[in-house]
Formats: C-alpha cells, structure tokens, sequence
C-alpha cells in the first residue's frame, strides 16, 4: 500500500481545511525557506503517532495553527490531521489523530475512535514502526546517523527486531 | 531476543556493502567504495556496539570521523537504506537529505530513490532541482500572502516527458 | 569589566536589526524581519543570559524555536555579522553556511557579504554557483586520481564580465 | 590587511609543497564532495593556533598527510603551514606553525621561531582574536549559532570584549 493524500485542520502554518496530494511512488516537496514544507513531514509523522517533541513543538498546542502569538494563548483551538492509506487491494484506509480542545490527542481509524494501542496495532501490521521511526529522516539529522557510536547503532538495531 | 538481533545484523551488513557500492560508483570508479559492519564483542553483542566503516573509492582510511561533510551523508544513507531493508515500511520521508551533497551525489541519490521506487514510496523534500527532475509527482508549498499561511498545488510529472 | 560588557551589548543590538532587515528585505517585504537582543536580567547580565529574538517578514512569533531551517540559518548569519561588527577581523571564513538555504536566500547572503569587502576579506566554501557568481575569484580544488591527494587552482575572475 | 596566500606542506590531504592562493576581497571556495575545502579552512585555523580537536583531528599527527592508515602510524613526518599576510602598507608579514617530527608544535613569525604568547599578541594586534572566533564558521556549524541558550550568547559576548 502507499499513502494517498493527506488531509490537514489547522495544523501548523496550514490554516483551514487542507488536502495535500495525491502522492505518487516518488514525490519531491519544493518550495522557498519558511514556507511550511517541514511541516508537512511533521503532519505525517504527527498522524503516524510520532512523539511532539520531534515535530518542534513543546506541547500539543503549539501544533495548532496561530495568527501570532497572542492567539497561540487562546483555549478551545482544535487541530486534526488526516492520513488516507490505499491498500494493495485499492481500498482506503483512513487515519486520523485530532487535537480536542482540551489538548488531548484522539485516534480514529476509519471514522471510528480507537485508543493508541488499536491504533499503533494497526500501523504495525501495515509495516510502519512508529517506534523505530526507521524510514523517518527529519532535516539536519542525516550527517549523524553516521557518526552514531556503537552503542547507539545496537540500540537502534534492537528497535527493529 | 539474541537470535532476532544476530539474523537483523546478519541481513544488514549482507546489504549495506551493495548498497554502498551503487550510491558511490561512477565511470572513474567503476566499483565504488565499501563498507561494512562489525560487532565490537562477538560474545555480548548488546553490551558493546555495532561498528559501522565505510570507504569512498579513493579513500584508504577506516575511520568514519575523517570523512568530510558529504561523504557523511552518502555513508549515513547507505546505513538508513540497508536498516531499513531488514523491516521495509510501505514508504519513506526525507527532508532535505542532500543539504551537504555535491551535483553528482545529489544525482546519485536520486537514482537510487528512482530505482527503489516500485515497491517503496518515496516522499523527499529538496531545495535543489536534480531531486524533483527524477519525481513522478511534485508538491509545491507556498506561503499566501494575504493571510500568511501556507498552502499547496500538486503537478502530475508523469505527464510531461521522461526525466 | 561590565562596562565592557554593557558596552558590546549596547554595539551589537544597535546593529543587529539592521543586519538582519538587510539579509531579509525583498521586492514583497521593503522593510524586512526584525531581530533585538534582550538581557534576562537588567541587574546582574552575568549570571543570566542575553536572549535572541528574530522575526522573518511575515511571521508573527517570538520563538526562535519555530523557525525555519533556512531562517535560522539566516537569523544566525545576521547574529554573527553583528558580533563580528564590534571587534572586526580582517577576514572572516564561512563553510558551506548555505546549505539550508534557498536560491533566493543565498543571493542575498552572498550580496551582502560582496557590499562587505572593501575592508573585510571574505572566504566563502560552497556547492551553489551563486556565490562564485559574486566572488572575484575562484579557488577550484579537486583529486588528483593518480595520487589521491588534494590540488588547488586559482581563477581571477574580476578579468571576466562584470557577475 | 588581508591573507594572500597560504602555503602548506603535508597538511592533512595535501600531500608535498602546495602554494594556494592569491585569496581576493571575496575568495570561492568550491569543488567535489571529499576534495579537500574544509581541509583549507582546517588549515588556515591551523596556523592561526585553532585547537586540533576543532579542526577533526585527535592529535596534532592526525593532521598530517597520510596515503593509507598504515601511513598514519609512522613517526617522525612533518608539517607546516605558512600564511603569507599582506599589511596596509604592502610588506609581507609570515606566520607559520609546524607539527615537528617528535609531534609537537613550533610558532614562527618571519621565520623567526617565537612563542604561543607572542605569536598570539602579534595576531590579536592585527584584530585576529583566536579565542574568541567570531571570524571563523565551520561546516555544519551555522544553524546551531541560532539556537544558542542565553546563556551561551553571554559566554560567546564576553569573549570578544
Ligand atoms: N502553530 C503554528 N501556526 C502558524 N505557523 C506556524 C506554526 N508552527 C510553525 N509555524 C510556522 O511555520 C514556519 C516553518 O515552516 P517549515 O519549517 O515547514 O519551513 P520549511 O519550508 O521547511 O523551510 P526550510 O526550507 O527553511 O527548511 C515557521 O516560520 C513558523 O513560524
Ligand atoms: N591526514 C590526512 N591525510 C590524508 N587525507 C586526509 C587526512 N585527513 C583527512 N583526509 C581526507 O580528506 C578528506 C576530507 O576532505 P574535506 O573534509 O576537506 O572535504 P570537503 O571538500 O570539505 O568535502 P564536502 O563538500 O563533502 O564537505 C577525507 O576524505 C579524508 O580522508
Ligand atoms: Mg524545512
Ligand atoms: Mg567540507
């Protein structure tokens, strides 16, 4: 299977309703610095079920789109990002996380509330590791996968297996 | 525990010498350069490490640490292809891998991504234009100026004539 | 020794905005970001710190944590010309800082750094044609095949056509 | 004043005598990936009295030309690097530093052998502050000059008052 296209809500500098796609086997993402292209990673890995402390972001809030700071402070904003899977079979799977406005986070896997453990259950049967986060390489970290010691090489190994 | 560590080493330093040699071959170097993986203790492989050397084709030196900026990056995408051959995961996303690569190994990278790309979904972000003449598909994300936010259009590559 | 202290603050903030208004300002954005230095606290400089704040044209946010990694790049060059300000070297040498940068960004870097030279020598490492596009020459370095080892050439390129 | 040339010997990838140079107001440096230009950077930090583990290497030998690293562990290979400084008024004036056969350090100006001390006033009285850097950026170091602690902006502002 591969990933179709994605649907953001407010998420990061995305403001509004947003779908980003289709994606093809080999999909470049260009565009001027500051534009917003890192944050499309952050949204795939934000709806992967990826740790905030990766995308930038202290706490869940601040992945919510804000005008400027000011707004950032208000309460009640919600977030959600939206990944359509399409199967070998050609049928889609939709995954979903949600930033409720209490600043939780929600799953849902075809429209249907799971908790994270149903949810990771299922990305894992599909072959995506969250966890290793081994076909993940977000900007600035490619030079020090190189220089990792041994130490961090048998870690990182063990988190496949 | 043990046996599933040694097969996952076993798989990888199987492949990541062959990975190595087609991300650094070129017609002066027709073999490209060599790298492997070694464990430090064979017999408590997860109390010491994993050593990882890889070898530019002119290069004669073992040590990792001498290699320069862009010779990191191919080495470092070498492992990162190898790893994830063991457990391959239906897609794979780079942002901005080939920040420190020259024209040749942008073009070098960008193949092997190209080559790979039946079976394995390819999503890579890029400043530089050699990544996205090799694309199927291109995203172009801007910032719109009226609100400041940004936003995207998607172009169909295959449409236009092979890159 | 604080006066000292207060007085190099005091050199550098008043630079700093200007610098950066340089390195950001555009057809789109006349006037640019805008970037200041802050002391923790007013009282003892020392034991706190100075804190950085730099905001691109259009953004809104004070955290430096937000940014881009070509915006970093560029806030963190117009920090490093600002220091370099107050107690200027004859020369400065910059490798490979345009990495993150887009094409848009390091014409500007590298306009800024040729309005500097008369009186500050730069030497600017880098894979983009842009910079020797602006440079007055060009030190060509390759290796040699048969010996492995690194050779230079030189190029005057103030002979050519004005860049 | 301004460099206008540097000449090397043995340095790291340049092997035998090699005269770089003449450098202009506004010098490129460009060529392939593993050619040698941090190598040039490395070596004008040399002469300038950088410490060796800021240039890449883990002793002073490590600096050395090498073919292979059987090469490395030979005693008694020797180094240099001369940097040729034109002043205002147009006289030469020459610094280098050696790495001896023994593997230690020797400053000279003019070819006149002198000490750290001295050497260090002569460059501090032509504006070249060794200590503090802040005329020199490495690879890969630019990005993190920005997201410095407050802090660490206070240690690198006390360094050049
Ligand atoms: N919650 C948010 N609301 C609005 N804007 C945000 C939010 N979080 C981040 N941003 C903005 O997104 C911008 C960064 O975007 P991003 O990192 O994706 O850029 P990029 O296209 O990857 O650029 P580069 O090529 O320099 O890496 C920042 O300028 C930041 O201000
Ligand atoms: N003592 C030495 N003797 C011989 N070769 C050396 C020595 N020290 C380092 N090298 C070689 O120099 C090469 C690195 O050169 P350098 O870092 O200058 O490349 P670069 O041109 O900056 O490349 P990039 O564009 O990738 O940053 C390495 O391949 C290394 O093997
Ligand atoms: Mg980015
Ligand atoms: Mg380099």
């Amino acid at each position: 299977g591969k990933i179709d296209r994605i649907e953001l809500e407010n998420f990061k500098s995305y403001k509004g309703h947003q779908v980003i796609g289709p994606f093809f086997d080999f999909t470049a993402i260009i565009g001027p610095n500051g534009s917003g292209k890192s944050n499309l990673m952050d949204a795939i890995s934000f709806v992967l079920g990826v740790r905030t402390s990766q995308l930038r972001g202290g706490q869940l809030k601040d992945l919510i789109y804000a005008f400027d700071d000011r707004e950032k402070e208000q309460g009640g904003r919600r977030a959600s990002v939206k990944l359509v899977y399409r199967l070998e079979n050609g049928t889609e799977l939709l995954f979903t996380r949600i930033i409720t406005g209490a600043g939780g986070s929600e799953y849902m896997i075809d429209d249907r509330v799971v908790n994270w453990d149903d949810y990771n259950a299922r990305l894992k049967s599909l072959g995506i590791l969250v966890k290793a986060r081994n076909f993940l390489v977000f900007q600035g970290d490619v030079e020090s996968i190189a220089s990792k010691t041994p130490r961090e090489l048998t870690v990182l190994l063990e988190q496949i297996c | 525990r043990l046996t599933r560590f040694m097969e996952a080493l076993e798989h990888i330093s199987g492949n990541i010498d062959k990975i190595y040699k087609q991300l650094t071959k070129s017609s002066r170097h027709p073999l490209g350069g060599s790298a492997y993986l070694n464990l430090e203790n064979e017999e408590e492989p997860f109390l010491h490490g994993i050593k990882y050397s890889a070898m530019p084709p002119t290069k004669r030196f073992r040590d990792m640490e001498q290699l320069s900026g862009g010779e990191k990056t191919v080495a470092a995408l070498a492992l990162l292809f190898s790893i994830h051959s063991y457990k391959p995961s239906p897609f794979f996303i780079l942002d901005e891998v080939d920040a420190a690569l020259d024209n040749l190994n942008v073009a070098k990278v960008a193949g092997f991504i190209r080559s790979k790309s039946n079976g394995l979904q390819s999503i890579v972000i890029s400043l530089k234009d050699t990544f996205y003449h090799k694309a199927e598909a291109m995203v172009g994300v801007y910032k719109d100026f009226q609100t400041g936010c940004s936003r995207t259009l998607t172009f169909d590559l295959t449409k236009f004539e092979e890159s």
